[in-house]
């Protein structure tokens, strides 16, 4: 396969270019990087994995990225970081440390089917696509489908609802396939979601208000991350548990994972003043990315230094 | 394709919590097919909503007759959304 050196990381892509350019970091990484599916959408879609590797076992974190499908610039800041953490592997003492000592695991379009749904009929969608039996309305929201407080305050019980809970706790592949390959590899160290709008970096609860077990090393390490990615552009983050700083949310993904025995759980609402809505323009993909890589990196470092 | 024509996004800033309650009786009214961007969270706090052309006068009037302050910061969604595709293109050009 041809190397990827054409493709424009500072430009918004088809689901078919994304797939595509992450098999052109597979061939031109062989030794690190190499792509795994993890499952199929509802529209049976790959759900597909880069997995960032020097061999081994090794404990990992997980990183994902475009739950809620509109979102387009986290879809692509996603592949950014991919492009960024096997191109510095080698050369960045930091990630090479990290992989040295961990695994990376990253899912650029954790939503595929409303991803495609977002580009060719409605660009405001942001849950999955599967029929709801019963209801003239489609799909469920993602992030309000995971096993933790399910249909609790803060989600919606009707199908037409854009915060729709959905009948079951993982009646949506996507997030089954997750919850699924979580369980199975074992030893999963922290879980990143990346979403985008209102620049925050958020930690578990948001399906209850009680402060955490891990409230003040999370929240220290939070900060830590929201003024190092701050740092590259001035962009104001802020920090703090989902139930205070958003609102009470139930059936979240980092809530779960959380609840799972996975300590370092965050959640990243990246660069996206509503000015316009979710169509950052393209010429802030990178900058985007650029400034989440810095928070990425102080998560992912103090998580490979601090083991348990 | 949906369109969008006419939509407006409002950025609204509620003052105090029974402001915060109005919106979510708002937000629970699923005829007026509104999409909350940013919802209302806590006093002073701005919410985005985006609100179908059909709706719009029933929320504006809605949010005036509560004294509930609100501004336009998207025009027309569509238009946006028409610069977007445009670029889009043209990348991929």
């Amino acid at each position: 396969q041809e190397r990827s050196s054409g493709f424009n990381f500072g430009a918004y892509h088809s689901l078919d270019e994304i797939f595509q350019e992450m098999d052109q970091l597979a061939a031109a990484y062989p030794t690190l990087v190499s792509k795994l599916q993890i499952g199929s959408s509802f529209e049976n879609r790959p759900m597909n994995v880069l997995k960032f590797s020097t061999g081994g076992n090794k404990p990992a974190i997980w990183l994902d990225a475009g739950i809620h499908s509109r979102e387009w610039v986290t879809q692509a800041t996603a592949l950014w970081t991919a492009n960024k953490i096997a191109s510095d592997y080698g050369k960045d003492p930091s990630i090479t440390s990290l992989l040295d000592t961990m695994d990376i695991f990253l899912l650029p379009v954790t939503n595929p089917d409303g991803y495609v749904f977002s580009q060719t009929k409605n660009r405001m969608w942001r849950k999955t696509r599967s029929k709801i039996p019963g209801s003239l309305c489609f799909g469920v929201d993602p992030n309000r489908n995971w096993d933790a407080g399910f249909g609790g305050p803060g989600a919606s019980n009707n199908p037409c609802s854009d915060s729709y809970h959905g009948p079951s706790a993982n009646s949506e592949v996507e997030v089954q396939s997750i919850v699924e390959f979580i369980k199975s590899h074992g030893n999963i160290k922290a879980f990143i979601t990346l979403h985008s709008y209102s620049q925050l970096l958020m930690y578990p609860y948001g399906y209850k208000c009680t402060k955490l077990d891990d409230f003040d090393e999370l929240n220290i390490l939070a900060n830590s991350a929201a003024q190092a990615l701050t740092s590259l552009y001035g962009t104001n983050y802020k920090v703090g548990p989902i139930c205070s700083i958003i609102y009470q949310a139930s059936g979240g993904s980092i809530d779960w994972s959380y609840d799972y025995g996975i300590k370092y759980s965050f959640a990243f609402e990246l660069r996206d003043t509503g000015l316009h809505g979710f169509l950052l323009p393209a010429n802030q993909i990178i900058p985007t990315a650029e400034e989440t890589w810095l928070g990425l990196k102080t998560i992912m470092e103090h998580v490979r230094d601090h083991p348990y | 394709r949906e369109t969008f024509v006419g939509h407006q996004v409002l950025e609204i800033i509620p003052r105090n919590e029974e402001q915060i309650q109005n919106l979510e009786q708002l937000e629970a009214q699923d005829h007026l097919e509104i999409d909350f961007w940013r919802s209302p969270t806590v006093p002073e706090q701005t919410v985005h909503v985006r609100i179908p052309f059909s709706s719009l006068q029933d929320v504006k009037i809605f949010l005036e007759s509560q004294g509930i302050a609100y501004s336009v910061m998207i025009k027309d969604l569509q238009v946006l959304l028409d610069e977007e595709n445009e670029e889009m293109l043209m990348n991929q050009r």
